[in-house]
């Protein structure tokens, strides 16, 4: 018989529970959730009189995730980008941005480790001059790495800090200008208005949204205000090494549509991880 | 907000007419769903509402109305019952030295946090001092330093010393000698999975014998906390929580289970990054930004 709202409210109900309880975000669970059911409704897709209608449920939330983690494009190839820019001449942009603490410096220290082993050159832009110690922070990854930070005064103008690391790396022929940027809460309209100045002026060629794995049901309102207010083209979500499903980054995925270029699985440069999409599924909905 | 969407669903149900038990289940699952948008771990959330089923069903609620405000206030109820009904202050007493140790998971504010605490406690007379341990953060002596400095008090450190241990008993040792009667222990980030670093809290405890342990916990953090902070607990005795990031737009509610579920009430919350953007836990505050 054709399955129907009646058959499929309370398992995909059950689903949905599970998925919020293995940390995907409410609005995220509940909207992919309804999305399944209505289409295995639409398609007026049949069974078996009194055969459990939860294996072809699971199999299809499954199927729905997994489009939802894998972007439509194929992912970003940074290596590849970079090489592209170096060709024509031009640097190679990253801008960091996210709310305080999710560990975007750290995240850009990981990556530039990357770049270097792949033979790229890097130049830091210490862009974060409001918070204490920051400058401090990135200039000490800088000096373990070999890279160097330009920086400025604490309390300097960010957007300056970025340009004049742009134009070092036009003088010494620099393949990467990485910016690192303060944290700051994405419904703070003049902190957002600044890093978008700073993205504007640079050009950036990446925008990445570092996310934190263990934030909840906020992390798709940050997302979202980064993401239509300065512009995002990749994410990184980092603390995957502690103990989580992995829901958050379903949550990002499906609110900003942008490649999940690495996870941040610890605090050593070599602890960012390739996204595997079909790992993440099984966290999920196992 | 959650508040929007919990009256409505009181509103739409209650409006129907006479309360019966579909009403009221159907009222469940909306301030369910709405508490698990705020945060609130699965099965603290489903707690709440069966409790606010149980009593919506068995108490005498009024006619028309005012029965929508029993019943909100009754889901009222039943959250600041399960956040503490007052506000808890720290355990430390005049006369002498106390030492706070602070620990939670990777940048979730301690350092931060620790700056504001210090600024809260000078202005009420204490004579604080702050000690770095955390050793595995580039640049984390500095940033305790400005912020220290900031708030007008003194900080112990050393970066070239790799041992949080002798850290901790150097910089308490100095500290009481010269007569600091609140002594702030900041450690390094660490989550439940990372042993080593747990031990390492655990040893710091045992050397400290800290007067309290404040967990501080990211206001954003979502399901997980409960779990977190249930481990944080096992290796020491957190006595207290400090909330940060409410600034933002994360209702706390991660911070709730974990409080419900290791018994540490939360003393105070960060509502920014300034050192005045600091303020004791508020319990009816609190349950009012929950609910909208
Ligand atoms: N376990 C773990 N810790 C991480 C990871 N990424 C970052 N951290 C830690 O998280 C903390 C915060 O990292 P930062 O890089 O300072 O974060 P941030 O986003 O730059 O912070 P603000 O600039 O203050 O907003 C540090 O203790 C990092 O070592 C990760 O993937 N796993
Ligand atoms: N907006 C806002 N930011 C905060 C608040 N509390 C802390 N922060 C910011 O959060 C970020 C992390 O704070 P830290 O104090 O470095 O966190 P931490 O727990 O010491 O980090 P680790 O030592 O790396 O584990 C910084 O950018 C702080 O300024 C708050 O209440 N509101
Ligand atoms: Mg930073
Ligand atoms: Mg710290």
């Amino acid at each position: 018989k054709q399955l129907d709202e009646k058959s499929l409210k309370e398992p995909i109900q059950e689903l949905i529970e599970l998925m919020i309880a293995n940390e995907v975000a409410v609005e995220v669970a509940t909207e992919i959730g309804e999305r399944v059911k209505r289409e295995l409704i639409e398609a007026g897709t049949e069974q078996e009189r009194f055969k459990d209608v939860r294996p072809l449920l699971r199999e299809a939330l499954r199927k729905a995730i997994k489009e939802v983690i894998t972007p439509p494009g194929g992912g970003i190839d940074l290596f590849e980008e970079i090489r592209k820019k170096r060709e024509e001449g031009d640097p190679y942009v990253i801008v960091m941005e996210g709310i305080n603490g999710t560990g975007k410096t750290t995240t850009m220290a990981k990556l530039a480790h990357k770049f270097q082993k792949a033979g790229f050159s890097v130049v830091f832009a210490a862009s974060d001059t409001f918070r204490a110690g920051a400058i401090d922070q990135l200039s000490k990854h800088g000096e373990k790495l070999g890279i160097k930070t330009i920086k400025h005064q604490q309390g300097g103008d960010p957007t300056a800090v970025a340009i004049d690391a742009l134009d070092h790396a036009y003088a010494k022929g620099i393949d990467v200008v990485m910016v690192d940027t303060a944290g700051r809460m994405q419904n703070n309209d003049n902190l957002i208005r600044e890093l978008k100045k700073v993205v504007d002026k640079t050009e950036a060629d990446m925008r990445i949204f570092v996310g934190d794995s263990l934030a909840g049901n906020d992390v798709i309102r940050q997302a979202r205000e980064f993401a239509d207010r300065v512009g995002v083209d990749a994410v990184i979500m980092t603390k995957a090494d502690s103990d989580v499903k992995g829901g958050a980054v379903l949550s990002v995925a499906h609110t900003v549509g942008k490649p999940i270029l690495y996870l941040g699985v610890g605090q050593g440069y070599d602890d960012l991880q390739e996204f595997d999409a079909d790992f993440l599924v099984d966290q999920i909905l196992p | 907000s959650l508040g929007k969407s919990l009256n409505s669903a009181i509103t739409k149900v209650l409006r129907r007419g006479p309360v019966d038990a579909d009403l009221i289940r159907e009222l469940k699952n909306d301030i369910f769903k709405a508490l698990l948008e705020a945060d609130v771990e699965i099965n603290v959330a489903s707690e709440v509402v069966n409790r606010v089923e149980q009593r919506s069903l068995s108490e005498k609620l009024p006619p028309g109305l005012e029965r929508n405000k029993a019943v909100i206030n009754i889901v009222y109820e039943e959250l600041t019952k399960i956040m503490g009904d007052r506000a808890y202050p720290l355990n430390i007493q005049k006369g002498k030295t106390n030492i706070i140790m602070v620990v939670g998971i990777q940048g979730s504010g301690k350092t931060t946090t620790i700056g504001k605490l210090a600024n809260f406690l000078k202005k009420q007379k204490w004579n604080v001092g702050l000690v770095c341990t955390d050793t595995w953060r580039p640049g984390a002596y500095e940033q305790l330093l400005q912020l220290g400095t900031n708030a007008g008090v003194d900080v112990f450190g050393d970066p070239k010393q790799k041992n949080a241990i002798k850290l901790a008993t150097k910089g308490v040792k100095e500290f009481k000698k010269s007569g600091k009667d609140v002594i702030i222990v900041d450690t390094a980030g660490r989550h439940k999975e990372e042993t080593e670093l747990i031990k390492e809290m655990k040893k710091l405890d045992k050397k400290l014998h800290p007067d309290e342990i404040i967990l501080v916990i990211d206001g954003t953090l979502g399901q997980v906390a409960k779990k977190q902070a249930l481990e944080f607990k096992k290796a020491t005795d957190i006595g207290s929580i400090i909330v940060t990031k409410l600034d933002g737009t994360a209702k706390g509610g991660g911070a709730i289970s974990a409080s419900v579920s290791t018994g540490a009430p939360i003393k105070f919350i960060g509502t920014g990054e300034g050192l005045d953007d600091f303020e004791p836990f508020d319990p009816k505050k609190f349950v009012g930004r929950i609910l909208g």
